[in-house]
């Protein structure tokens, strides 16, 4: 996280505030509601306490506007800045201005969730600037996210703390759910969620993130799953690379999806049966798409299945158990993938190097091992 | 994912990005020739803090960033 120059914030904690215009993009109660809301998100993990005026000047002015809109900082129409708010201060100070040339919406992904751009900028209101880190409400770029269900993260938790201090009232009755932590890529006890390839890059996938790593670079750029696919789910169980170019597939509980770029294909996401697999596999742990026999593999508890993909059938004699084939795995696989011609299956924090046609297990390396920690 | 050309006009979009969000000022009075200019240096700035790779010139990773809907407030500067 980052603050503005001097820590600049607020000399008191009750702070008030004002609706001044509304947006025709949705009712006025829902506009009410998504500011209060996104106000209170600062309100549960500090001392500050927000009162709405009706009429005359509040710390905070809220209002929505399009073009030039009388700051000097005029918007730019649809897309690219949606919002702007100001530093805490006397005047414009703590202002925050929307965009009207944006379409607003209460929880819809068509359109910019007002809930989420207001926590934003109240967050400048407050005193807090831009944060780098990806998972964080301050992070400068638009991430949709289902207002019902968010918790500020805990980079915002520990920015704003670091200004105001924590809220000194809890209710020991309600237990307060608990912000997403950013996974560290280098942290040697991770178990990744899935491993792929995808036109010659490596994706690693935990939580809502994931780590791409390209040949031209050793540091890997973490992600949030949605900024890529925003109609994939998090915390998937496994994925692999398509024969087909730019292909991938994801998995979670019973269903796949298949992307093609961005872009969602048509028709996904589908049931595991869709895979060929047996309707009584509720998960898979991984996949993988071996390339010289055309085969994809699905990992399912201590056993795999073998699917042709070019006869669209599950190979006779699976499931088989994992160490008829692969000797030494400790347990089930956690994540697979292939590349430059070794097969590489996860176990816990754990990755074992094998050659798929003699089964031999060549090395036994850190989960991190591609991550280059 | 896909890997696309960068443009002339994707350059003057790139350049109107950096004066607005990272502080990249016109250049005034005599040109400097060596060194790097300075639309590399905040392009740098700006992968940098996006965690992109730091090539300091532009290319589609850097562009898409750049396209997505974002907040008016400059990143990793104090507007006053």
């Amino acid at each position: 996280f980052s603050t503005f120059e001097n820590n600049l914030k607020w000399q008191k904690n009750s702070l008030t505030y004002r609706i001044e215009n509304y947006t025709p993009d949705m009712s006025m109660s829902e506009v009410d509601d998504s500011i209060e809301k996104a106000l209170q998100v600062w309100a549960k993990v500090t001392p500050l306490r927000f009162t709405r005026l009706y009429s005359g000047t509040a710390d905070i002015m809220i209002s929505f506007g399009g073009r030039a809109h009388g700051d000097h900082y005029p918007f730019d129409g649809p897309g690219s800045t949606l919002a702007h708010a100001f530093s805490p201060g006397p005047g414009i100070g703590g202002d925050a201005h929307f965009d009207e040339d944006e379409t607003f919406t209460l929880r819809s992904r068509k359109g910019f969730v007002l809930f989420m751009v207001a926590a934003h900028e109240f967050g400048h209101s407050l005193g807090l600037s831009h944060s780098d880190d990806r998972s964080a409400l301050m992070y400068p770029v638009y991430t949709y996210k289902n207002p019902d269900t968010f918790v500020l993260p805990q980079d915002d938790v520990k920015g704003i703390q670091s200004l105001y201090g924590p809220n000194p009232v809890k209710n020991p009755f309600v237990a307060e759910p608990q912000p997403p932590p950013t996974p560290d890529a280098c942290d040697s006890t991770i178990v990744l969620d899935a491993v792929t390839t995808l036109q010659g890059e490596m994706l690693f996938f935990k939580d809502s993130f994931f780590w791409r790593s390209t040949p031209s670079s050793r540091t890997p750029q973490q992600s949030l799953i949605t900024n890529l696919w925003p109609k994939a789910p998090v915390s998937i169980d496994a994925a692999y690379e398509s024969q087909q170019p730019g292909k991938i597939f994801l998995f979670k509980r019973q269903h796949v999806w298949a992307f093609t770029g961005s872009d969602l294909v048509p028709g996904y996401p589908k049931s595991l049966t869709s895979v060929g697999l047996p309707r009584g596999v509720k998960n898979i742990d991984a996949a993988l798409y071996d390339v010289d026999s055309g085969k994809t593999l699905f990992f399912v508890g201590n056993s795999y299945f073998s699917y042709d993909d070019a006869r669209k059938t599950m190979d006779n004699g699976f499931p088989k158990r994992l160490d008829q084939t692969f000797s030494g795995l400790p347990g089930k696989v956690t994540a697979a993938f292939q590349y430059r011609g070794f097969t590489y299956l996860y176990s816990g924090p754990h990755m074992f190097e094998y050659n798929l046609k003699t089964g031999r297990l060549y090395r036994v390396l850190r989960n991190n091992y591609f991550l280059h920690c | 994912m896909p890997v696309s050309e960068v443009t002339a006009q994707d350059e003057s979009f790139a350049e109107t990005y950096l004066k607005k969000f990272f502080n990249l000022t016109e250049e005034s009075g005599p040109s400097v020739r060596r060194g790097i200019s300075p639309v590399s240096k905040k392009l740098s700035e700006m992968q940098k803090f996006f965690g992109l790779q730091i090539t300091g010139t532009l290319d589609s990773d850097t562009l898409a960033v750049m396209k997505k809907p974002r907040c008016g407030v400059p990143d990793g500067t104090v507007a006053r």
